[in-house]
């Protein structure tokens, strides 16, 4: 997290706000609630009130205006810039400004969902400037999350807290969930969820993330839902078919993506790949190129599918020590990469000659991770 | 259709977005002096700070990754205002 130079901050903790004008994507009860919902982000992690006054100037006016709108930084018709907020302040400070050009929703992803853009002006009206963590509210660039389902993480409580302390209201019900952190690459015990390739890149997912890898371009972690944005997050496994389809796996069931969009009739169950009814999650997947068969993981045993036939091989689940020379114990990621196949088994990556079922090297989990 | 970005060409008009951007968000300003002298563009320092700041890889030119991170909604806020 960061703040504004010199660190600006309320004197106080009771803060008014005035929602000058509306846009007309929302109705005035939908804006009034995202407005609402997006101060009290912040009131929950720190002593901050807010009252929302109807008349005369608050410490925090909200307005809707479109290209030039009364201050010295024009908005840029739809998309690109989507709204600002000025530094805690008297007369502008603490001002927020949305631009009217853009399409703004109370909950649906297809348009930018005014709480997601207001909570995170508001931090700035507060005193944050923005984070370099691409987990972080504070982080420049929009990203689509569930209203209902979102707690601040841990790097902008960090940074709001640093300017105005905690949340004195020693109320033993806290707030919500312990707030996300964006996963840490070089962190050793870290265990990754999955890893698959997709089209000659790597994703490696952890949590709501992924760090995504391709020979043109450094490492980049991301929001998973800010690649598929009706993707699962926490996923069991991965795996990209040679249709050009990727498979996420969560619990019983499975999401296909073809480019970003969620194909058609997905998610569906586990047993649709003739898995067992009974079978409640996978713990990875891999596609093995040579044989053209899909190998599901599950406990100390793995499943074989054949993707051309899209049918289960006779003779599975079969012991993964029976093939994989010395591994045991529960597999957590699977994948190929230039011809050789890896077994993650929590903080290790083994290196496999599927062929041979030889174990060649032992590696760290962050072996394709920038650390 | 591609699933996954395929790098576009840069155009003219994208260096000119480009920038803009920079100016906005890094705090581009037409630098004279010394180290136009040795010959480092202000562009490609801001470049620099801009790709360090979205964890892209560091080139100090306009990489087809750094134009697509440029292209994405976004705060109207600079990047560069800030306190450590």
């Amino acid at each position: 997290f960061s703040t504004f130079r010199n660190s600006p901050k309320w004197e106080k903790n009771r803060l008014t706000y005035r929602i000058e004008n509306y846009t007309p994507d929302m109705s005035t009860s939908e804006v009034d609630d995202s407005i609402e919902k997006a101060l009290q982000v912040w009131a929950k992690v720190t002593p901050l009130r807010f009252t929302r006054i109807y008349s005369g100037t608050a410490d925090i006016m909200i307005s809707f205006g479109p290209r030039s709108h009364g201050d010295y930084y024009p908005f840029d018709g739809p998309d690109g810039t989507l709204a600002h907020a000025f530094a805690p302040a008297p007369g502008i400070g603490g001002d927020a400004h949305f631009d009217e050009d853009e399409t703004f929703t109370f909950r649906s992803n297809t348009g930018y969902v005014l709480f997601m853009v207001a909570a995170h002006e508001f931090g700035h009206s507060l005193g944050l400037s923005h984070s370099n963590d691409p987990g972080a509210l504070m982080y420049p660039v929009y990203t689509y999350r569930n209203p209902d389902t979102f707690v601040l993480p841990r790097d902008d409580v960090n940074g709001i807290q640093s300017l105005y302390g905690p949340n004195p209201d020693k109320d033993p019900v806290q707030p919500g969930p312990e707030p996300p952190t964006t996963p840490d690459a070089c962190d050793s015990t870290m265990v990754l969820d999955a890893i698959t390739t997709l089209r000659g890149e790597m994703f490696f997912f952890k949590n709501s993330f992924f760090w995504r890898r391709s020979p043109q371009r450094n490492i980049q972690q991301s929001l998973i839902t800010n690649f598929w944005p009706n993707a699962p997050i926490n996923i069991d496994a991965a795996y990209e078919s040679q249709s050009d389809k990727i498979f996420l796996f969560k619990g019983r069931r499975v999401w296909a993506f073809s480019g970003y969009n969620l194909v058609r009739g997905y998610p569906k169950e586990l047993s649709s790949f003739g898995l067992p009814r009974r079978l409640r999650k996978i713990d990875a997947a891999l596609y093995d190129v040579e044989s053209g068969k899909t190998l599901f993981f599950v406990g100390s045993s793995y499943y074989s599918y054949d993707e051309a036939k899209q049918t289960m091989d006779q003779g599975f689940p079969k012991r993964l020590n029976r093939t994989f020379y010395g591994l045991k114990g529960k597999v957590t990621a699977a994948f190929q990469y230039k011809g050789y196949t890896y077994i993650n088994r929590g903080q290790d990556m083994l290196e496999y000659n599927l062929r041979t079922g030889r174990l060649l090297r032992v590696l760290r989990n962050s072996y394709f991770l920038p650390c | 259709a591609y699933c996954v970005p395929i790098p576009q060409e840069v155009t003219v008009e994208d260096e000119y977005f480009a920038e803009s951007y920079l100016k906005n968000f890094f705090n581009l300003t037409e630098e004279t002096g010394p180290t136009i002298r040795r010959g480092i563009s202000p562009v490609s320092k801001k470049l620099s700070e801009m790709q360090r700041f979205f964890g892209l890889q560091i080139t100090g030119t306009l990489t087809a990754d750094t134009l697509e991170m440029m292209k994405k909604a976004r705060c109207g806020v600079p990047d560069t205002n800030v306190a450590s």
